[in-house]
């Protein structure tokens, strides 16, 4: 049978001893290609992890008294589940009306997203990208609309915390022509605010559409 | 002979060598240099030197040392133990090359072949006599490879010794039968007393003379073959008599630097350069994940 | 890890071949 090295946060380590489905592997979309990609899901509390793998060439695993072929590592990482409901919320707004949250995170290729509807705090979250609404006569239920100008708002405060990141790790920004293997040991400061910046907004626009990078780009 | 330094680590290589007689300190001697195990595909290759001062070689003639070929493994043993006990004229020293350490050296990504292992281990223990302030006047030398090379490249190593390589010079010089001797008595006793690191499970030890065309060897390799692992470490991995196993037995294992198929196809046409026109190219990921081969994973 | 592709998924001997040094 196929084995699979995961690297995990310490704390799922017991994630499925408290409830039985306690960690998931769902199908859920990139929000950046509308593709499919592989996440792991944390039932409790809830919390959402992408998953990246990292895939090199001549690789392979001694397992225990076994040999893994292909020496893959999957990396598990937690991930602001908000770029997901931002894929369906901008879906939704081609038709111009607020609408109910479970109306909106539908998704027939990915039926799994409706988990993402269980996340604590949702109301919290979307007021970063959307506008609301409450119907009083019905049944108090919130009505959202996406908001580009408080999503980019939003994604501002991502670059920069993406960029205070960076530098606090000491990411090579610079032109490729360093290789980033050769980490210096001392920053090379000459990399300017601005390739921090675009490195930053890079690294975010792996996570939301093409066109919605090209207006953060812009803003 | 004490070759308790081997059987705790036998990866690698060993050297091991009789008090010097004084005598050969002060009298100019002959040295003999000869091997044992070059041919067989299990085990190690020992070389060893034997010395005594030039007037007593027909002592050392006495002691019937003569064509180690013909002697049996218990002559040989009895052989060792007289020029031990006559250790007042006659001094040796031997070089055990590990079946690990001539495999590594072989397959190694810049090739040292065994002849030249061969012949920097023969200079080495000569050189190691010098050191040991014997006074060597003459070396015989059972040849390996072209004689004129190899007594050349000795002559160059040691311009004030008079250098003679032949072939079949332990049947000509004492010294020589007698450094074979000891060559042999040690190989015997390596392979003999050789500790499987591998915890090898239904180990038979019968695996014949070690030589490749040896149906007994042929056998106990084909029986000892591990598909990841190849052999234990007692083969010479190098031979071809153990590649060939390999290459049926084995799996395939890639490098970084083995050759691939396009490698050895050669490159496409001129044209398969040129893009294929506007053709969408998936978006890769961001440098950051591209430069530490990470990519977001769709399937487990 | 290894730094070579062993294109199978099989039971080894590892602990009995495999001697890991640091």
């Amino acid at each position: 049978a196929r084995q699979h090295v995961f690297l995990l946060p310490e704390y799922l380590k017991d994630a499925s001893k408290k409830m039985k489905s306690g960690l998931m592997f769902v199908k859920l979309v990139n929000p950046c290609l509308g593709e499919g990609a592989l996440y792991l899901f944390n039932m409790c509390p809830q919390q959402l992890f992408e998953i990246k793998v990292f895939k090199e060439k001549h690789h392979s695993w001694f397992i225990n008294q076994s040999v893994q072929s292909g020496g893959l590592l999957h990396l598990a990482t937690p991930m602001d589940p908000l770029f997901l409901l931002l894929y369906y919320l901008q879906k939704a707004d081609k038709e111009g009306k607020f609408q109910p949250l479970d109306q909106v995170v539908v998704d027939d290729v990915f039926p799994d997203c409706i988990l993402l509807l269980k996340l604590p705090e949702l109301e919290k979250l979307l007021q970063h990208v959307t506008e609301e609404k409450v119907n009083p006569e019905i049944d108090k239920k919130k009505y959202y609309k996406y908001s580009k100008e408080k999503t980019l708002k939003w994604l501002e405060k991502k670059v920069n915390q993406t960029m205070a990141a960076l530098k606090t790790n000491h990411i090579n920004v610079g032109a490729r022509v360093q290789s980033s293997a050769f980490f210096s040991s001392h920053q090379v400061s000459s990399d300017k605010e601005e390739d921090y910046i675009c490195y930053a907004h890079g690294l975010i626009s792996d996570y939301i559409p093409k066109e919605l990078s090209d207006d953060l780009a812009k803003h | 002979m004490d070759l308790s330094e081997l059987e705790r680590d036998n990866t690698g290589r060993c050297r091991l060598n009789s008090p010097v007689p004084a005598v050969c300190r002060k009298a100019p001697c002959a040295l003999g240099v000869d091997e044992a195990g070059r041919g067989p595909v299990l085990g190690p290759m020992v070389y060893a030197i034997c010395y005594c001062p030039l007037s007593r070689l027909t002592d050392l003639e006495a002691l019937k040392v003569a064509d180690s070929k013909t002697l049996s493994e218990s002559e040989r043993d009895r052989l060792f133990a007289k020029m031990e006990e006559d250790g007042d004229f006659v001094g040796w020293a031997l070089d055990v090359l590990s079946p690990n350490l001539i495999s590594t050296s072989m397959l190694g990504r810049v090739k040292y072949n065994l002849n030249s292992m061969s012949h920097d281990t023969a200079a080495g223990l000569v050189q190691y006599a010098l050191d040991q302030g014997v006074k060597v006047a003459q070396v015989f030398v059972d040849t390996v490879g072209l004689p004129e090379t190899y007594q050349k490249r000795l002559q160059q190593c040691f311009p004030d010794i008079e250098v003679t390589v032949t072939a079949k010079a332990d049947a000509l010089y004492p010294v020589v039968s007698a450094a074979s001797i000891c060559a042999k008595v040690a190989r015997d006793q390596v392979v003999k007393n050789w500790q499987f690191v591998e915890k090898l499970q239904d180990l038979d030890i019968d695996y014949g003379s070690g030589y490749p065309n040896d149906p007994k060897t042929k056998a106990w390799l084909r029986k000892h073959v591990e598909p990841i692992f190849g052999f234990p470490q007692f083969v010479r991995f190098s031979w071809r008599t153990a590649q060939s196993i390999l290459e049926k037995e084995a799996e395939v294992v890639t490098w970084e630097d083995s050759p691939t198929e396009e490698d050895q196809v050669g490159h496409g046409k001129i044209t398969s350069y040129f893009n294929e026109g506007h053709r969408t190219r998936p978006r890769l990921p961001h440098r950051y994940f591209q430069e530490r081969s990470l990519e977001s994973a769709t399937t487990l | 890890f290894l730094p070579c592709e062993i294109p199978v998924n099989r039971p080894a001997p590892v602990e009995r071949f495999f001697t890991p040094a640091i």
